[in-house]
């Protein structure tokens, strides 16, 4: 999956 | 997690909450956009397409589930449940939304991070979610005196995002590297759109009167 990082907010 | 983002999701489900107790409680949903429901519905559908592919957290796929099933409850009850679909005036809820939607997407197909599909519908619902008030706000200025709890609700929903650009603040400030500037951007966006809701709240608030928006 994508960097989950760049994506951790709602 | 900081505090300024635990405090914006809290504030988002509450807002969410307080619209699920006034479909309930009234069995009515005069005074809501029904468009601004769908418009919501879309950005979630939009934005956590990847709820099973990448695991955050337990609290995120928690809340993601119930934006996304909320959202799609609000909704059906507008479309479908018999007496609240009665109270829907969709003579006044006359924006035409699937532009903010079309207009959004064409956005996202020129400014996103990475041109994957998941990033392109990540743009995509941020943008949208930055309008998606609109046909709420135009409501309101047409349905004259507003009910406390659809102004509640707006007010909760409009503090979310204020209290997201403080999260963004921080952490530009404590984490290296921390650049978000598509969903700064439209959040800023989004939250000066409620200015003068804000305004017209707090005057409401003050002078303890009913929430008026001028025509």
């Amino acid at each position: 999956g994508r960097d989950a990082r760049s994506k951790d907010e709602l | 997690m900081n505090i300024f983002r635990l405090a914006g999701d809290m504030t988002h489900l509450l807002s969410i909450l307080v619209l699920l107790l006034k479909i309930y409680a009234t069995k009515s949903c005069s005074g809501v956009s029904r468009k601004t429901q769908e418009l919501y519905a879309i950005v979630f559908l939009a934005r956590y397409l990847d709820l099973f592919t990448d695991f955050i957290s337990v609290y995120n796929t928690f809340m993601k589930i119930v934006f996304i099933a909320s959202s799609l409850a609000i909704v059906w009850c507008i479309r479908v449940h018999p007496m609240v679909k009665r109270s829907y005036d969709k003579d006044l809820d006359t924006f035409r939304h699937y532009l903010l939607v079309a207009a959004s997407f064409l956005l996202a197909l020129f400014l996103h991070e990475k041109f994957t599909f998941l990033e392109i519908f990540w743009a995509f619902s941020i943008y949208l979610e930055a309008v998606a008030i609109l046909p709420q706000l135009v409501l309101l200025q047409r349905s004259g005196n507003v009910d406390n709890l659809t102004g509640q609700y707006v007010f909760f929903l409009g503090a979310y995002r204020g209290l997201y650009i403080l999260n963004w603040i921080y952490r530009y400030l404590t984490e290296p590297r921390f650049t978000r500037w598509i969903a700064c951007v439209s959040g800023v966006v989004q939250t000066a759109l409620y200015a003068d809701f804000f305004y017209y709240y707090f005057i409401s608030w003050k002078n303890n009167s009913k929430l008026k928006l001028p025509a």
